[in-house]
């Protein structure tokens, strides 16, 4: 009886203590989403490097990436497919009657993650002076970048440079201010000198043999930052009419990239793996870099089909430096219309 | 994953014919959830 009794009295205790850090952990998180949901609105989201972000950089992500496409790619029974693919849908807010084909047709959760949506779900705004979006998504950031040596703003706190986010030989912001003093009879010549070794640099630097007319107005360099969350339409398209010229392949590290990500992993967009594709519209310069994470770890490109990335990394402690790739034909490389499908984020 | 759009654009110049100068926009705002296809800016 004495032993019985002390189970009894003993249990309830334990589970109370259970249930009380069980609460004090919640309450907790609740008060730090509170905390960072205050600081969005505010606008002062802080850069706040933690351990967790420290613990990030000693795990291999990239091999768990592919794993974790290894996973995904595996053909699923017919019967259990509308299954995962409703319980992905509701975990991840995808929105199911978009989905262009039935859902027995996805073979596996990889073939389902870079599913096409039917005709007409995604109009294309007819405005020829717009520049739409390229992806569904979360607007980030976005502005003009004003200075040389631009930054993007991670969070506040911590930037990034665009030349380190699309090359680390592209000069773009060098370029962009020669441009525009180009307009007021700048060192033209001397930019010409010495970016003839540069396909692109070469479309930036001459405005006046492209565009002689004096009424010309100035051009600025804007960015615009979109976040792709697991549950949304995960193909890219082209933001406007333009010649892409050429591609560098940026093989790095797979961080996470939700908010957590980018308000605790310092570098986060330039150490990642990403894809840069750049050229030329109506307007001058254009680029797009597609950065790639531990769950959706690889980029394809449907105008350059040969291309892999996310594989092995040979060299964990000397990157290798971007692979470039010029398309053909050189100076023209491929054109691409507004809201062509361009490439796809996959899966590990 | 995440796409990083960077892109040169029409600018205002002081000087320059107001009813000529086309100047470039975003029409967005931040943490606002976009769709492929709509416009980021005129």
């Amino acid at each position: 009886n004495s032993s019985s009794q002390g189970n009894t009295l003993l249990l309830p205790g334990a589970t109370v203590a259970t249930i009380v850090m069980l609460g004090l952990l919640h309450a907790r998180r609740l008060y730090d989403d509170q905390k960072i949901e205050d600081a969005r609105e505010k606008g002062i989201l802080e850069f706040q490097p933690d351990v967790k972000a420290t613990f990030m950089r000693l795990l291999p992500l990239r091999s768990i990436s592919r794993f974790w496409g290894t996973l995904t790619n595996v053909e699923l029974p017919m019967w259990l497919r509308p299954s995962v693919y409703k319980g992905w849908a509701r975990a991840f807010h995808s929105n199911l009657e978009e989905v262009a084909l039935p859902l027995e047709e996805y073979a596996s959760l990889r073939e389902f993650f870079v599913r096409r949506l039917k005709e007409g779900t995604r109009p294309i705004d007819p405005d020829p002076c717009c520049l739409i979006s390229p992806v569904d998504g979360t607007v980030l950031q976005f502005g003009e970048l004003k200075e040389v040596g631009a930054m993007i703003e991670q969070v506040k706190g911590f930037s990034y440079s665009v030349s380190s986010l699309l090359g680390a030989s592209s000069l773009l912001p060098m370029n962009v201010v020669d441009d525009n003093t180009n307009q007021d009879g700048g060192q033209e010549g001397s930019m010409d000198d010495t970016n003839q070794k540069s396909w692109w640099r070469v479309s930036l630097a001459s405005p006046k043999v492209r565009d002689p007319a004096p009424a010309r107005p100035m051009k600025g360099l804007f960015y615009c930052v979109i976040y792709l969350s697991p549950g949304d339409y995960h193909r890219i398209h082209s933001p406007a009419d333009w010649n892409v010229l050429g591609r560098r392949h940026f093989s790095g590290r797979l961080f996470p990239m939700n908010e957590r990500a980018t308000r605790t992993i310092r570098n986060l967009y330039v150490e990642n793996e990403r894809v840069v594709l750049e050229g030329k519209w109506q307007e001058g310069f254009m680029a797009m870099a597609a950065v790639g994470a531990t769950n959706i770890g690889s980029i394809e490109l449907f105008i350059e089909p040969t291309l892999r990335t996310n594989r092995p990394w040979k060299k964990l402690l000397h990157p290798e430096p971007p692979e470039e790739q010029v398309y053909e034909p050189r100076g023209t490389g491929v054109l691409l219309k507004k809201g062509d499908e361009l490439a796809a984020f996959n899966m590990g | 994953s995440t796409v990083v759009l960077v892109f040169q654009a029409p600018i205002s110049q002081p000087s320059a014919d107001k009813s000529t100068s086309a100047e470039f926009s975003f029409c967005i705002k931040k943490r606002d959830r976009v769709r492929m296809g709509e416009a980021l800016g005129r």
